[in-house]
Formats: structure tokens, C-alpha cells, sequence
């Protein structure tokens, strides 16, 4: 994946969690997403806390893509 | 480190969350 279609993809899921484009996503947008993700509340609540490096309750798109980027390097790894 | 530990076990769900949003987004089930 080249790095323009990484940023692509950072933005077009923080669009996807941030769906009233305010900028950032909150602890309920993300558990919004319980709808359409197979994942528990409880462990939307946990990606949250991770993204979340400075613990101000809002993720913000550099967050976000320090995290999806996290993600990626794991997966080149494994 | 208490806050490393918490990062690797976090790293599972965060792999889980991303990998359903690319399938979100590409339709597969």
C-alpha cells in the first residue's frame, strides 16, 4: 500500500466513525459503530482508549492515523 | 512496564477493529 492510499484510507475511516464531520470522534461515535462492526462495546470502548494517546476523551485524525499505522506495522511484521 | 503490557494486548483488538472497518469498507461479509 502506497503511503497517499494509507492517508486515503486514515481519512476515509475517521469519516466513517466521525459521521457528523466534526473533526474528531467521541467515545459515542465509536460505540456507534457497535451497529455495523462485529466488535462488542466493551471492545470499541478499548480501541478507543488506544487511539486515545493523551486521554482527552476525543480522538483527532492524527490519533487515529498513528493508530492505523500502528496497525499496518503489525501486520508487515506478522 | 504495566503501560507496554497494556499496549500488546490492546494491539489484538485494534488489528480487529481495522481489519472490520477494510471489510466494511470492501463489502466483504
Amino acid at each position: 500500500m502506497g503511503q497517499n492510499s494509507i492517508l486515503e484510507k486514515t481519512h476515509e475511516f475517521f469519516q466513517m466513525c466521525d459521521i457528523e464531520n466534526k473533526g474528531f470522534i467521541s467515545r459515542r461515535d465509536m460505540q456507534r459503530l457497535n451497529d455495523g462492526l462485529p466488535l462488542s462495546a466493551e471492545e470499541l470502548e478499548n480501541v478507543f482508549d488506544t487511539l486515545d494517546s493523551d486521554g482527552n476523551g476525543f480522538l483527532t485524525l492524527d490519533e487515529f492515523s498513528s493508530g492505523f499505522s500502528e496497525f499496518l506495522c503489525g501486520q508487515k511484521i506478522s | 512496564d504495566p503501560n507496554m503490557k497494556a499496549g500488546a494486548a490492546n494491539e489484538g483488538v485494534l488489528a480487529n477493529f481495522f481489519n472490520s472497518l477494510l471489510s466494511k469498507k470492501t463489502g466483504a461479509p
